[in-house]
């Protein structure tokens, strides 16, 4: 198809090479490309830098520039591969194909893994967990006693720490998420699978239009 | 059914669910 080929894709060309990112993910070459489309509209919102920063990040995923959520600055942070605090085109790629269909579960796994390990001291701890219960809690404006969430993350260690030294090492994390796989459901997005339906406007407006008028 | 606290995490939280991105359209 004409309209996708990456040669009219000059608009990414300050970007990184749709083919290479193609290559090395789960996409094709013409999903990099609707993928960029989003990632405009991301990256221009508030900035206009074609980088994503967070307050644009958390603009796109609540309509709200501001607002706080544990749990959207840890993506945040896992997609901000170079760790220099914007995320960009191929970071952006690169991490959203953790959360493609098709993509082995073994690397769901790992990338939810790293999000837990609020510290990054590669365990999940029991505090740190405590600290998860109390934001989703508090996320959903629920209340619940001390004991109620001390019991919850118990209950939680009694099933995922095998060896019962108080914390979730990613061998005992592996097991626990293989087994509850419901554990995994927002590491897949089905929306990845179409992402050239779910973004036509690429293929309606790329091409030599824009670039020569 | 015994309550677990990642099960909580993954069907609660809004900011680990990432198909908000894509219902912005």
């Amino acid at each position: 198809m004409g309209c996708v080929s990456s040669k009219q894709f000059k608009r990414a060309a300050e970007h990184e090479d749709p083919a290479i990112l193609a290559k090395e993910t789960t996409f094709s070459v013409s999903e990099v490309e609707a993928l960029y489309e989003l990632f405009k509209k991301i990256s221009h919102s508030i900035f206009k830098d074609g980088l994503i920063h967070k307050e644009e990040f958390q603009l796109a995923l609540f309509r709200n520039s501001n607002k706080k959520n544990l749990f959207a600055d840890r993506i945040f942070d896992l997609f901000d591969l170079k760790h220099n605090g914007v995320v960009d085109f191929g970071e952006f790629v690169r991490s959203l194909n953790i959360f493609h269909p098709e993509t082995p579960l073994a690397e769901k796994i790992s990338f939810a893994f790293r999000l837990y390990d609020l510290r990054g001291t590669g365990y999940i701890e029991r505090e740190e967990l405590y600290e998860m219960v109390l934001a989703i809690l508090n996320e959903s404006d629920l209340f619940l006693s001390d004991d109620a969430v001390e019991q919850i993350v118990d209950q939680t260690f009694k099933q995922a720490d095998l060896n019962g030294d108080g914390k979730i090492d990613p061998d005992e994390w592996k097991a626990f998420a293989s087994k509850n796989p419901a554990l995994l459901k927002n590491m897949t997005l089905p929306y990845l699978k179409d992402i050239t339906m779910a973004f036509p406007s690429f293929v309606l407006n790329s091409g030599v239009d824009e670039e020569e008028l | 059914r015994t309550c677990n606290a990642f099960q909580l995490i993954s069907s609660m939280s809004s900011g680990f669910d990432l198909s908000g991105m894509f219902e912005s359209e």
